[in-house]
């Protein structure tokens, strides 16, 4: 039996608003030490995410507003999921960590590759 | 039995010069759809890592030489390591991917956490 997305997700982790800069995102990333910053609503609910590979791909093209750069169909995670599942999602879209979402699209968590290998460290 | 680092390294990966600029660095995250690329002298050998966290920061600080934001302490996982050891190291700093390097300092491959979570998928 695999582990649950609750049972390994981050409960606490940064968000941002849409109408913040590339520059608030950086400095998002670089404060929090981490790379994927979902993108909410003013009552939490996920618009999109933006990551430092968005803030790279913003520096290589030139790109000035957060909406330009951030991706807005955004591959989600639930608390229930087995986290088989997601290491699916993780395969298939070439990314490295997810929002969990609960049924009104609000943003309860963050699911990392990192935190799913750390798994290993004590077998299954 | 773990698995060791040459049986899921990648073996194709991304390098840049020292003298590289930011945005040189920031064109091959782009294009690669990755996030660490090993920085190497002409021969191969690992001299640093700069990674799309590190662009962001560049960003977030207003750097603009790539010597001034990439690591040159880098840490490193070698061929016949057992990946619970790397799993270790991915924890214990925070990072989400290692250069392979040989005895000589040599860049082989890569190992990213990424990987290290597709295991789950067959069990292990
Ligand atoms: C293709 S990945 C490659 C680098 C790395 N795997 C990562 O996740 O950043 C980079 C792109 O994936 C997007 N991305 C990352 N996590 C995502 C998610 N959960 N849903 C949708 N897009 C995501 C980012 O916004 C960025 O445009
Ligand atoms: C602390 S991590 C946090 C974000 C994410 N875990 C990552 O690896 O990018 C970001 C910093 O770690 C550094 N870093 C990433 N992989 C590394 C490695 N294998 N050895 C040393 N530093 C590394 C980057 O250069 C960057 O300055």
């Amino acid at each position: 039996e695999y582990p649950l997305v609750k049972d390994i997700m981050r409960r606490k982790f940064a968000t941002i608003g849409a109408d913040a800069s590339i520059e608030d995102a950086a400095e998002l990333i670089m404060k929090t030490q981490t790379t994927h910053i979902p993108v909410v609503s003013a009552d939490g609910k996920l618009r999109g995410i933006v990551t430092a590979w968005d803030i790279a791909k913003a520096v290589a093209m030139k790109h000035h507003k957060l909406s330009d750069i951030m991706t807005k169909k955004v591959i989600t995670a639930a608390v229930e999921e087995p986290v088989d599942v997601v290491v699916r999602k993780i395969e298939h879209f070439n990314i490295s960590a997810l929002p969990v979402v609960d049924s009104a699209n609000k943003v309860v968590g963050v699911i990392t590759s990192d935190d799913i290998s750390k798994l290993l460290k004590n077998g299954w």
